[in-house]
């Protein structure tokens, strides 16, 4: 946005519309619009690129939350838990995980504790046979916080550094789902001695207004550590995480920017600021 | 909600007369709020809202309604109509091929089997059709369904592309006496030049089939531009909406019927295979009006 020559009631329009079309919500884009409006007036701004400029800080601000690196096991073996609704990506992004782990020279095991889903097990299997990984599975239908107990205990018995735990996608309106999920929390925490080193919401970019909801949901039950935004490649801009980062401390790690094991960044404010308004 | 919201706006007007264009603006403000929440597009928003303020502004009001009821019908009545009506006439379940496409994770796989169930139902006799090649055990995943619900599932044996595998099981479900073909096939991004080239490919092979995007209710305001690729390059049949058991208030519906003009046939709402139902425009629109 921003092809105007004066900061007029219609700059504010076009960027209201920009943000909105990004999945930002609208009460989000009404904040940012009348903090602008106060600094511009502030600091007498008349430059249309200086009023840019002064919004890609304030959202650059917004998205930079502390902890925002992924971290690493220090006791092991550490447990990264992966948890979401239905299909946004968080198999997938174990493997990329499972990638990113063995670069720094760690040894993953996956736990496949998605007892539910049609062939949920033999998706993670695969993953795991591609990149030479081992991974515990349960049986179908079995209790999945006894898969992740199994495969800390594994890791223990076979010096691996990190298990990284699937789980089944849940709609956060489920209650019985999400206190399986609050189970699996318990769970882990009890057999690692303390919380998992990360608990991380898989959000799907193409999600919106519905992620603010689930992250509050996800958070109250289990406890998160941070969100992984995925599908970032499929041209959705993921504006809600800026929503999300204005409501809560949660920062968001990585970016799935496709289907491979290769496709993780890191998460980079800059960027992401960047690419929500050109 | 929307129904308090506006009721409080119009508190003031208590005894009979018309709505003014300025209790009519703030209503509309009410309202352009609860659809954007509501993940309807931003420029359906606008249109949809202009609409309304026209239709609402001088109106008379009537005695049995108050204001804000009175607007809320006014919204209602004309998402109704801008989602199909309740006129709309289900979907025949004639055609003797359906595919099935969408964006990763929006629920295909699932619904393909959903599909086949509610077809076995009426009398038929599908054959699955397992076309992704690509996801890891995507291909065991709906036989494992399919043997779930009692469907045959047509599985590769050594094509080379999805198309391939397509046309294979269409041979096999006339030798069987299979029919209609359900074609499952592998998630991509609208924005994907190569995926939605080899999907046109498909689509121009089989020109007789019912082509469904499955999507998932809680997209956000990209709808628009995803349903209009797919549509452009493929001329669909309709649309199913999934994930609908959740509180995704689903405004993408609005964008899937007022942009690109075609009907929505089914609603997932569970996991279950049993979990598919008609789209009905009534219930949608409270929905999306929260
Ligand atoms: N383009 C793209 N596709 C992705 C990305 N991450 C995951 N996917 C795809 O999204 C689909 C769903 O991924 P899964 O990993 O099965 O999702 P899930 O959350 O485990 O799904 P459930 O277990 O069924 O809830 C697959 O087709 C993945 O290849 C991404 O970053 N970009
Ligand atoms: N709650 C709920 N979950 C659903 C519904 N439809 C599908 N799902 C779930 O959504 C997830 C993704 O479903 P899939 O059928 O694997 O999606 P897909 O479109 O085939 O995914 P790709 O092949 O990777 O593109 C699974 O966990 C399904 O169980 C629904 O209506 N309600
Ligand atoms: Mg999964
Ligand atoms: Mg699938």
């Amino acid at each position: 946005f921003g092809l105007r020559r004066s900061l007029d009631e219609d700059f504010y329009a076009e960027l209201e519309e920009a943000l909105v079309s990004s999945d930002v919500s609208l009460r989000t884009a009404t904040e940012l619009a009348e903090y602008l409006r106060t600094e511009i007036r502030r600091q007498d701004i008349a430059e249309l690129e200086a009023a840019r400029d002064l919004l890609k800080e304030r959202l650059v601000q917004v998205l930079s939350k502390e902890h925002a690196a992924l971290t690493w096991p220090q006791e092991l073996p550490g447990l990264y838990l992966m948890v979401g609704v239905n299909g946004t990506g968080k198999t997938t992004t174990i493997a990329k995980l499972a990638c990113r782990a063995m670069s720094k020279g760690l040894r993953p095991i996956l736990a496949a504790a998605d007892t539910f889903r049609a062939a949920a097990g033999e998706q993670l299997e695969e993953w795991g046979r591609r990149l030479e990984v081992q991974v515990i599975k349960g049986r179908p239908g079995g209790d999945p916080a006894a898969v992740v107990f199994d495969a800390l205990q594994a890791a223990s018995a076979r010096g691996a550094d990190l298990v990284i735990a699937d789980t089944a996608g849940r709609l956060h309106t489920k209650r019985n789902l999400m206190e399986e999920l609050n189970k699996i929390g318990r769970v882990s925490k009890e057999k690692l001695g303390r919380p998992p080193e990360e608990t991380l919401l898989v959000v799907d970019a193409t999600t919106g207004q519905n992620a603010l909801a689930q992250t509050k949901e996800f958070q109250q039950v289990v406890g998160l550590t941070g969100i992984v935004l995925t599908k970032l490649d499929t041209a959705a801009k993921g504006g809600i995480v800026i929503t999300i980062a204005d409501e809560t401390d949660l920062p968001i790690k990585c970016i799935g920017t496709g289907e491979q094991p290769e496709d993780l960044e890191d998460f980079d404010p800059r960027g992401f600021v960047e690419a929500i308004l050109e | 909600n929307l129904t308090d919201k506006l009721q409080s706006v119009f508190k003031k007007l208590t005894g009979k007369g018309r709505l003014s264009p300025q209790d009519v603006a703030t209503a509309c403000r009410e309202v352009r709020l609860a659809l954007l929440e509501a993940d309807v597009n931003f420029h359906v928003v606008k249109d949809f809202v202009a609409h309304v303020q026209e239709k609402a502004t001088g109106k008379e009001v009537l005695e049995s309604v108050t204001p804000g009821q009175q607007v809320i019908k006014i919204v209602h009545d004309e998402l109704v109509a801008l989602l199909g009506g309740e006129s709309e006439t289900q979907p025949e379940g004639t055609a003797d091929i359906y595919m099935l496409v969408g964006l990763q994770g929006g629920g295909k796989t699932t619904t393909s089997a959903k599909l086949g169930l509610s077809l076995q139902k009426k009398g038929r006799k599908p054959l699955l059709a397992a076309t992704d090649l690509r996801r890891p055990a995507a291909i065991e995943q709906l036989a494992t369904i399919g043997s779930q619900v009692g469907l045959p599932v047509f599985e590769p044996h050594g094509e080379k592309t999805s198309l391939e595998v397509a046309q294979a099981a269409l041979k096999h479900s006339r030798a069987e006496s299979l029919s209609p073909v359900i074609i499952d096939t592998q998630g991509r991004a609208h924005v994907d030049e190569e995926l939605m080239g080899e999907l046109a490919e498909m689509r121009a092979a089989l020109p007789a089939a019912d082509v469904l995007l499955v999507l998932d209710a809680m997209t956000g305001q990209e709808a628009v531009k995803v349903a209009q690729a797919f549509e452009n390059s493929l001329d669909l049949s309709g649309f199913i909406l999934t994930k609908l058991d959740g509180d995704a208030r689903g405004g993408a519906a609005l964008s899937l019927r007022a942009v690109v003009g075609k009907p929505i046939w089914f609603v997932g709402t569970g996991e279950k295979p049993e979990a598919l139902e008609p789209f009905l425009a009534e219930r949608m629109a409270s929905r999306i009006l929260g």
